[in-house]
């Protein structure tokens, strides 16, 4: 699983 | 979250206070382009279509709400509200808008992370958002002359969409595997966009003078 996700960006 | 997302968000949320403000206090929406404000309505239904599905924090749900709510009652103010709507430039505002998505549909259902009904709806929305402000730059090209409140709408627009480039650059380099193409290249050509406008704004600020684009 990659930590970072642009979707918890707006 | 850093800074520079925190920095984003916030001056995206005043460049929509500024826009209610100019149309609900002075109840009047020249200079701003209802195709641009359609633009970014469509963007914000379809970017968040797991409002409800996909929990990420009470912030990230306040936020999408306002930007939702925002986006749609600007459109309905300059389409419905009485007096509004009257100072709504129309000939000034002649971008075919709705031929700005075909493209941004076209490349999403090719170029997504993965081919699934949300996760291509959520990349049409960072396409189209990276060229929603087409119309009113138009527009702005087109009337030259400028209001405060409008300018101060279109500077923090693009401010934040600088702060969300120093946003990526700092996470690619503190979290782990922070790799997102789409939305980089999407949110560059986006910031670029602003970069005339940008040097208009600060040219007329540094010389104290109205702000004023050449024809």
């Amino acid at each position: 699983e990659r930590s970072g996700s642009s979707k918890d960006e707006l | 979250m850093n800074i520079f997302r925190l920095a984003g968000d916030m001056t995206h949320l005043a460049s929509v206070l500024v826009l209610l403000l100019k149309i609900h206090t002075i109840k009047s929406c020249a200079g701003i382009s209802l195709k641009t404000q359609e633009l970014f309505a469509i963007v914000f239904l379809t970017r968040y279509l797991d409002l409800f599905t996909n929990f990420i924090s009470i912030y990230n749900t306040i936020m999408k709400l306002i930007f939702l709510g925002s986006s749609f009652s600007i459109v309905w103010y300059i389409r419905r509200h009485r007096v509004v709507r009257r100072s709504y430039d129309k000939d000034q505002d002649t971008f075919r808008h709705f031929f700005l998505m075909w493209p941004c549909l076209i490349l999403a259902i090719f170029i997504n992370e993965k081919f699934t009904l949300k996760e291509v709806m959520w990349t049409f929305s960072i396409y189209l958002e990276a060229i929603a402000i087409l119309p009113q730059l138009v527009m702005l090209q087109r009337t030259r002359n400028i209001d405060n409140l409008t300018g101060q709408y279109i500077f923090l627009l693009g401010a934040y969409r600088a702060f969300y480039i120093l946003n990526w650059i700092y996470r690619y380099f503190t979290e782990e595997h922070y790799v997102h193409w789409i939305t980089w290249v999407a949110g560059v050509i986006q910031t670029l966009l602003y970069g005339d406008f940008f040097y208009y704004y600060f040219q007329s600020w540094k010389n104290n003078v109205k702000l004023e684009l050449p024809a």
